[in-house]
């Protein structure tokens, strides 16, 4: 059996000038998993 | 031949066991395939409705071989298979062995005495002990709704989800074009998710019945009965109850940095898409990964093929050829799915909170068929879903609540 999810989330905005450009997107989503990772119910798959 | 039949010594023996199951099976499939003809033809007064047209799916020749597979009624003999009550002694060798083959982890399960468990399906079933599986504090982060293998994730970009190893589907064939109904509440100028949602009326959600066919609501969906109000005392309760969990989810959705939780879509929010693969021997409940509500379910009927990582890879869009629920909703930052998708060993998925719902079934086939063929007839295009709404489950949020690491129901074998 497999779950299947797709959700919506902030890209995050790219970081001022001052700030370091190219350092990238900041406030956005971000996945904490690897493919193949086994994982657990409750574990962190990601935050924004 | 008469003497050999005269003078050779006739010498029984036992047929071994997998020969005997294997027969048994055969007759069972025969006889399920005439019972599932005879039920259509009683539902259809003697015509029989033209079978769902089938897609055969490309691939190699494994593919090929189980695309023509009765894999639906496969499964449905496999469930009954195991719903068989073990004989007393055989419980602990047998689930201990199941254990040892699939790596089960016996010493989490919330009812550690294997001899209570009748059969492999309700040990399949198991729950776990308060506390096993702690979930992440983190209130901006979504968490595994079940225990598994991550597949595939990232971003959904020009629509696509990717399968593993470069495969892709869209996501309309995913999770279903907008319905009749979706498109109802939206000339009325209801947003279907990310909008006020105090602003529905009962009155709507009387139109949205009628307005789409093939959806329904569910009046009495929190009791899980349609004859709720006979049961006042256990109404009361879940009615408090759910205020409660409405709370709840309210406080959660509004945490973080003050965006209301029905803040609108911008420029800056993308859709995202995580695959998790449960193998046999894991824990086979899933829980809500964020507090969100559920606004509608769609059932498609599919097919049952394997979801195996060796499948996935190798037999293009399987996603969408699966039976699979979709459960669309929305969470603090828009759009929020969560898609349970059905495999041959265990074709069977379970909601908590939707009584209504019924996967790998012979009655939802004849139905899937009987609708296919009067769109056929209309000449429209079927959409392969039956869908219906959780608006009445909450007034104030539309839709069904759930909190983060809430049990929402589960995978059961066949």
């Amino acid at each position: 059996s497999t779950i299947v999810l797709v959700f919506e989330a902030p890209m995050g905005v790219r970081k001022s000038f001052d700030e370091g450009w190219g350092s990238g997107l900041e406030g956005g989503w971000k996945w904490n998993i690897e493919n193949g990772q086994t994982i657990r119910v409750g574990q962190a798959l990601g935050q924004v | 031949a008469a003497k050999a039949w005269r003078d050779t010594k006739i010498e029984w023996r036992p047929i071994p066991i997998g020969l005997g199951i294997v027969f048994l099976g055969l007759v069972q499939l025969y006889r399920s395939q005439r019972d599932a003809e005879r039920h259509r033809m009683e539902e259809s007064d003697g015509e029989i409705p033209p079978p769902r047209q089938r897609i055969r799916p490309s691939g190699p020749w494994q593919v090929q071989v189980m695309s023509t597979l009765p894999l639906k009624a496969l499964s449905r003999l496999w469930g009954r298979f195991n719903e068989l009550d073990l004989p007393g002694p055989l419980r602990i060798p047998g689930f201990k062995l199941y254990a040892w083959i699939f790596g089960a982890n016996l010493e989490e399960m919330a009812e550690p005495d294997l001899r209570t468990y009748p059969n492999l399906a309700s040990f399949f079933y198991r729950e776990l002990k308060p506390g096993a599986r702690p979930i992440d504090q983190d209130p901006n982060a979504i968490v595994s709704p079940s225990d598994g293998k991550v597949l595939s994730f990232g971003m959904i970009e020009r629509g696509e989800v990717e399968q593993v190893k470069g495969m892709t589907y869209s996501l309309e064939a995913l999770l279903g074009g907008a319905s009749p109904s979706r498109e109802a509440l939206e000339s009325h100028g209801i947003e279907s998710a990310g909008s006020e949602a105090n602003g529905r009326s009962m009155a709507m959600d009387e139109e949205f019945a009628r307005v789409n066919g093939i959806s329904y609501t569910l009046p009495h969906l929190l009791s899980g009965s349609r004859d709720r109000p006979k049961k006042k005392a256990a109404m009361d309760a879940s009615t408090s109850s759910q205020e409660t969990t409405e709370a709840k989810v309210k406080a959660d959705l509004a945490l973080g940095d003050g965006h209301p939780w029905y803040a609108p879509k911008t420029s800056h929010n993308a859709l995202y898409y995580c695959v998790i693969y449960l193998a046999p021997g894991d824990y086979h409940r899933f829980h809500s990964p964020i507090s969100w509500v559920v606004e509608s379910r769609r059932h498609f009927a599919g097919e049952l093929y394997s979801v195996s990582p060796y499948l996935q890879r190798t037999l293009p869009g399987l996603f969408v050829l699966n039976e699979r629920v979709v459960l669309l909703g929305r969470w603090r930052w828009g759009f929020f799915s969560y898609i349970p998708v059905g495999a041959t060993n265990v074709g069977s998925v379970k909601l908590n909170f939707d009584a209504e719902l019924r996967t790998n079934s012979l009655t939802t086939d004849t139905e899937a068929d009987k609708a296919a063929a009067e769109a056929a007839k209309r000449g429209e295009p079927y959409t392969g879903f039956a869908e219906a709404t959780y608006y009445k489950a909450s007034h104030a949020l539309r839709g069904h609540p759930l909190q983060r690491g809430e049990e929402m129901g589960g995978f059961q074998l066949g």
